[in-house]
């Protein structure tokens, strides 16, 4: 158990989560459909907004530790919001509802919706 | 990430997940751990997605990702995915979109929308394997009937398997890492060995979803990368996330 893969023996009694591999539990938000794509995640958005706009900004670090000019950021910044208007509906409406609610720019909202695809790189 | 259906004895389908993401995008020496994770986790939320004031389905996110990657449908169906690698990768589907070949759909755009419009386990099934993705991926899918449960392994453009729950076979549960199942694993990533003994050793007489815990509770497939444990009980109509840490010694992924 002290070498990798650190494999240990089967867990029992881990039910109800405790202890040091229970960080917390998880928030329950609301998502309305009646509502109108652009308007339905930005309670959401609201509450989470530090905490999206630390994530993006640790998405620029890495992509300016591979592209120190900054010139990747840009070339989302320039390029991806002309992505968003070929993404199929309700989502390209619904993440230009989060860039507007949380202020990060609308090209690192879609990377981060598109990140699986993008990720296969 | 590892995903789990199971199938109790008395035919109860037990579908639980954890959502490993953040290889390789930068670790932090001090606190060894992943940067991307430990970003991720403070995101993480459970949705309720209702229209006319009722629940259509509910789901485990990131805040900010407007797809879906773990979900269920209350009383009619459980989805989680996982990443397939493969050389003909989410970079070809971005690239020929980009050059304005739109008959793909974005995984999770993918899995969001069978959510939300697929009414029973069976079209769920036949619109996350027939569908044209712009990425490979693996789909795994619990129904509300014993014997429905399955992995669908996607390329883009096919589906390349399904294997389903067989009890007749003593395949009571089908779990899934991130390698086809019909392979051997990357001899430094298995996470199927010790979740399959895990399983084995629980069996099925004893699988709910505190065991299930217990199994995703066990390093290597809890390790540096998991970002939450969800658990979801279609019949029920349940889902519980629980965000992660994984004490040193731990496996980075």
């Amino acid at each position: 158990q002290f070498v990798p893969p650190y494999t240990e023996d089967c867990r029992t009694g881990m039910y109800p989560p405790n202890g040091p591999t229970f960080r917390g539990p998880v928030s329950w938000y609301t998502i309305d459909l009646d509502l109108p794509p652009s308007k339905r995640w930005t309670a959401l958005i609201t509450d989470k907004k530090t905490e999206l706009a630390g994530m993006i900004q640790a998405i620029r670090d890495l992509a300016n530790a591979f592209v120190p000019s900054g010139r990747l950021i840009e070339l989302v910044d320039i390029m991806l919001p002309l992505m968003a208007d070929t993404l199929p509906s309700p989502f390209g409406e619904e993440i230009k509802g989060i860039a507007d609610a949380s202020g990060v720019p609308l090209g690192e909202v879609v990377l981060f919706n598109i990140f699986y695809e993008v990720f296969t790189v | 990430c590892t995903s789990v259906v199971a199938q109790d004895q008395k035919g109860n389908l037990i579908h639980g997940r954890n959502l490993d993401f953040g290889l390789f995008l930068g670790w932090d020496v001090k606190n060894k751990s992943w940067i991307i994770s430990e970003k991720l986790k403070p995101l993480v939320v459970n949705l309720d997605f209702r229209k006319n004031n009722k629940t259509v389905f509910k789901s485990t996110n990131f805040a900010g990702y407007v797809g879906m990657l773990t979900g269920i449908k209350p009383h009619v169906f459980t989805l989680t995915m996982n990443e397939r690698f493969s050389l003909d990768g989410g970079y070809i589907g971005i690239l020929e979109w980009i050059m304005g070949q739109r008959d793909g759909m974005w995984m999770s755009f993918l899995t969001r929308s069978v959510l939300e419009n697929a009414t029973s386990y069976k079209e769920a099934k036949n619109q996350l394997a027939l569908t044209k993705m712009l990425a490979p991926a693996y789909f795994i899918l619990g129904g509300n009937q014993p014997g429905e449960g399955c992995i669908i392994t996607r390329s883009r453009e096919l589906s390349i398997d399904v294997l389903d729950i067989d009890v007749k076979l003593d395949r009571w549960y089908v779990l899934e890492t991130n390698y086809d199942h019909w392979k051997e694993p990357f001899f430094l990533d298995d996470r199927r060995t010790p979740a399959m003994k895990c399983m084995n050793k629980t069996t099925q007489a004893n699988i709910s979803v505190k065991t299930l815990y217990d199994v995703l509770s066990t390093k290597p497939m809890l390790n540096k990368l998991t970002t939450y444990t969800t658990l979801m009980q279609v019949s029920e109509g349940k889902l519980e996330s629980f965000i992660r840490d994984c004490p040193n010694p731990c496996m980075p992924w």
